[in-house]
């Protein structure tokens, strides 16, 4: 054999061995996991290298925040298996072919998939209320050029040539984020469990108010999705055990909000048990008013009802929640405290399709009433069904009850909610 | 370090290091608009007179919200004295492809043909919205 061609990688794998996406020619990193550094003989002279290190891994945590790309700070591997290196210089500088010019104007620069530089004889500063240049922001500005952005004079751009000091915290915004997402895409499913969080508030004339909030959740973290926005908060995800206490840290099947005039119960559900949240105190009831110990049994709570499941979601319409295991849905009265008669029955017959042949048949990841769409969801993959509601049935009687909307993605309907590394939950 | 006598280092010392040499006349603004992609490296004698400068001095101005006039002017000079990013704006060649280089090399990054409409204003439009005020 020619030993030579064991030499040569596979047509799918980089010299790291790592999957290769796309090997055409492009402005765009072809893998999605990338690693950085902040060199080692091009610390600034101006911050402690805690402040420059916790400036880019936000930098980098930001552009990660609406890109399906993660971004790890590694100190150990060797220097030639790090994608984006940073550093510090004045005039000549870090073996650079182009000069900086000294204090004024040219502040830092990048090269496509590659390094980044600073320009150490300006004024950087770590926070953002002190005069001088945002470090913080120039590090996103740049990260922009090594993935692959140019320029823009687009008022609010990021990628503005010129530094604009800040008047306030700033962020990418949809347009940033749309360019970038043309290089790489935008940010999938699956997700665990999906709601809209119910808050009932006094207003200043005393009144009670109604608000809710959306949340996602996939595996230890979970997003508030700004439905006004069409984006997720700034600085999302960020890690279930903290945001919600008592309540399993990673992987939930399914939360449901059972809401009668006589009943206002939240539920979380993982295994075969579930925990009841306490909205008052902001963390799992351990024993709630009625007595009942958390965590229960699913059995015990809930009878007739097989665990785990995969997704659950209540209907106000017929006062019942609705379990969804494989390819079977069962219908559970909470007044009566029982299944309903003739369940379980087929996920197809009790969402069924409108369009031939579309239909996720089974296995949900995810069951989601929106308060914002007056309508369930049944979401799969990186897919999503709407259910027809009651004033689309109005509209149009010739829809079938529960009927299923055909197909559509998920990203198209929610967007930008993209993981982090690790490394940067904590952030 | 950087020199400096006092307790509270009010008195820091620039670097010995040159301050970056503003733009002051048509010589030093042909130099900026070739640096960053507005024009060709090239040095005309008289730079006022060439069409080809004052075309791109307008596509500077107008890029950047100024008056349109082809005159270096003060509000140009003032632009093109900000604190800005070293990579070029544009890069006026021929040949449109990407092209991938080396810290060690003279050239950056390959402008797309899209963010070079933009930079150039043929396609320029202007973003009234806000920015954004939520904290993180």
């Amino acid at each position: 054999k020619k030993r030579f061609l064991n030499m040569l990688l596979p047509p799918d794998r980089d010299k790291n061995g790592q999957v290769v996406l796309d090997r055409t020619e492009t402005t765009a990193f072809a893998r999605r996991s990338l690693k950085w550094r902040l060199i080692g003989e091009g610390y600034s002279s101006q911050l402690s290298i805690e402040e420059q290190t916790y400036a880019f891994k936000l930098a980098f945590r930001m552009w990660s925040e609406v890109t399906p790309l993660d971004f790890e700070e590694d100190t150990t591997s060797p220097i030639s298996q790090i994608d984006i290196k940073l550093g510090f210089g004045t005039g000549r500088h870090l073996g650079c072919a182009h000069t900086f010019d000294g204090e004024g104007q040219e502040f830092a620069h990048a090269w496509l998939q590659s390094d980044i530089h600073f320009d150490d004889d300006e004024h950087f500063t770590a926070a953002d209320t002190e005069n001088g240049i945002s470090l913080l922001k120039v590090a996103v500005h740049e990260i922009g050029h090594v993935l692959g952005l140019a320029h823009s004079h687009r008022r609010g751009s990021i990628m503005q040539p010129n530094y604009i000091p800040q008047e306030s915290a700033f962020e990418l915004d949809w347009s940033d984020r749309k360019a970038i997402q043309k290089l790489y895409g935008s940010c999938e499913g699956p997700f665990d469990t999906i709601f809209d969080w119910v808050r009932k508030e006094r207003n200043q004339y005393g009144e009670l108010v109604v608000r809710y909030n959306t949340y996602f959740f996939h595996k230890s973290w979970y997003w508030l999705y700004e439905n006004r926005h069409n984006r997720t908060r700034y600085g999302d995800p960020i890690a279930v055990l903290i945001g919600w206490q008592g309540i399993p840290a990673s992987d939930l099947d399914a939360f449901v909000h059972v809401w009668t005039w006589n009943q206002d119960a939240s539920y979380f559900f993982k295994g075969t048990q579930y925990w009841r949240y306490d909205n008052e105190n902001d963390k799992a009831y351990t024993e709630d008013t009625q007595g009942a110990h958390y965590p229960r049994l699913i059995s015990e709570g809930f009878p007739g009802i097989p665990s785990p499941i995969d997704t659950a979601v209540y209907d106000r319409r017929i006062q019942s929640i609705y379990f969804l295991k494989d390819s079977l849905v069962f219908a559970f009265d909470i007044n009566k405290n029982q299944i309903v008669d003739h369940f379980p029955k087929r996920l197809t017959d009790v969402f069924p399709a409108l369009v031939i042949n579309d239909h996720p048949i089974g296995n949900i990841d995810a069951a989601y009433y929106s308060y914002t769409y007056n309508a369930i969801f049944l979401l799969k993959g990186k897919e999503y069904w709407r259910v027809v509601n009651d004033r689309e049935r109005w509209q149009n009687p010739s829809l079938p009850y529960n009927g299923l909307f055909a197909r559509r993605n998920i990203s198209e309907q929610w967007f930008d909610i993209c993981n982090v590394h690790a490394s940067m939950l904590k952030m | 370090e950087r020199l400096f006598h006092s307790r509270d280092h009010s008195d820091l010392q620039d670097s010995s290091s040159e301050q970056a040499k503003p733009v002051t006349d048509l010589h030093s603004a042909q130099q900026f608009l070739s640096r960053y992609g507005w024009t060709e490296p090239e040095f005309p004698i008289e730079p006022a007179k060439d069409p080809v400068f004052t075309e791109a001095l307008k596509k500077f101005q107008r890029a950047n919200d100024l008056p349109v006039t082809g005159i270096l002017d003060d509000a140009t000079t003032k632009a093109m004295n900000k604190p800005r990013c070293g990579v070029p704006d544009n890069q006026v060649t021929e040949n449109k492809n990407a092209t991938l280089v080396t810290p060690q090399s003279n050239t950056f990054i390959q402008v797309n043909d899209t963010a070079l409409n933009q930079s150039i204003g043929s396609n320029y439009t202007v973003n009234h919205e806000k920015s954004p005020s939520r904290i993180r």
